[in-house]
């Protein structure tokens, strides 16, 4: 059944517990990437054989392959999102240098993507408090 | 941006042309 | 981490197209019957000499394939509703819905059977309203649990509890705890 490898990609999330960081899964995007394609082709072939020819009956079977290929999209973009999210709870609960064992779950567009994260954290807090800036990210429990 | 160009990078643009983008306005709470 | 924050999947009818939990609940399987001929698709039946799928074969499909397909116009599948939100179980739970284990009946009783609303049929207002007085009934007791079980094991409360009643559990059981450590002095 198509989509299966798709939805393996999110349920490893699920797994993993109130927001740790699973190594990320090269393999498991690739065949979902590899998998659209193959349905993107095989749509395109029956396109163009339903507009030569008339074989309007080709239409269910567009539409079911066209229904994988969104299921894909969604299952790969909402993997790498909530990656994101995890990624950016851990400038919060690490500070700004992540342990070495973290950093080595994460693809390097990942580490790009925490540095531009860091970057914007950082220039944000420089606009707050005056001159000095404002560090939002100590004193995160309220004073005794 | 940032986020963008990382979806971007690691996954839409190795996808079928009609599929490259989404919109990240689908990640704020209905 | 406190700082992890997912997308929370949809309310009601309504899905977030980010939520991994609405991306799971709309993987669970619906009873439909193919209503046309889908071509070169055969993997149904291998042995078969077409590679097609036959009009009327029977089929488990998963939500999202069901919901991308349907179409009151143009009828490609129609959607059986399954067992648990038929007349013979909303009797049941009419009379007393704490009886029922929506773990194993479920685990998404509330969100498939929200999501079974995409698909016309005449007992949709009554498939409604069963799944929001089952809500109702039940709401009470996980609230009074998730208040009173502190430091304890919990999961003979929640084994039959289905995944929208365990996440209210959690809600219910994080705000306790909280209230616990700023009590004792520990919350800052």
């Amino acid at each position: 059944m198509f989509c299966e490898k798709a939805i393996e990609l999110i349920r490893e999330l699920q797994r993993a517990s109130d927001g740790q960081l699973p190594a990320f899964n090269e393999d498991g995007i690739r065949q979902v990437l590899e998998e659209m394609k193959a349905l993107y082709e095989q749509n395109q072939t029956d396109v163009n054989e339903a507009k030569s020819e008339g074989r309007s009956d080709l239409i269910p079977t567009i539409k079911f392959r066209h229904c994988c290929l969104l299921r894909n999209q969604r299952c790969i973009a909402a993997y790498l999102y909530d990656r994101l999210l995890r990624i950016r709870s851990l400038r919060w609960e690490y500070g700004s240098v992540l342990p070495t064992s973290i950093r080595f779950h994460m693809c390097a567009e990942e580490l790009e993507w925490f540095n531009q994260y860091k970057k914007s954290l950082a220039t944000y807090m420089r606009s707050l408090g005056g001159d000095e800036g404002l560090d939002v990210t100590q004193d995160m429990q309220p004073p005794k | 941006a940032n986020t963008e160009t990382y979806l971007k990078s690691v996954a839409l643009k190795h996808m079928p042309p009609n599929l490259q983008a989404v919109d990240l306005g689908k990640s704020v709470q209905k | 981490t406190q700082s992890y924050l997912p997308v929370p999947p949809g309310v009601g009818m309504e899905e977030n197209f980010l939520s991994l939990d609405d991306i799971l609940l709309s993987q669970e399987k619906l009873p439909t019957r193919t209503e046309c001929v889908f071509p070169r698709l055969g993997f149904v039946e291998k042995t078969s000499d077409t590679r097609d799928i036959p009009e009327g074969t029977k089929m488990e499909m998963p939500l999202w394939l069901a919901k991308g397909l349907y179409d009151n116009k143009r009828r490609l599948v129609s959607v059986e509703q399954p067992k648990i939100y038929r007349q013979g179980w909303r009797t049941v739970f009419s009379a007393d819905p704490n009886v029922v284990d929506l773990h194993k009946m479920g685990p998404y009783y509330y969100g498939l059977g929200s999501q079974l609303l995409h698909f016309d049929s005449p007992e949709n207002p009554e498939i409604a309203q069963t799944v929001l007085q089952t809500y109702i009934g039940r709401f009470r007791r996980i609230m009074d649990s998730s208040q009173n079980a502190y430091n304890e094991d919990t999961s003979a409360l929640v084994e039959r509890l289905d995944v929208l009643e365990r996440s209210l559990f959690r809600t219910g059981q994080i705000g306790l705890n909280d209230f616990q450590r700023w009590e004792k002095g520990q919350a800052s």
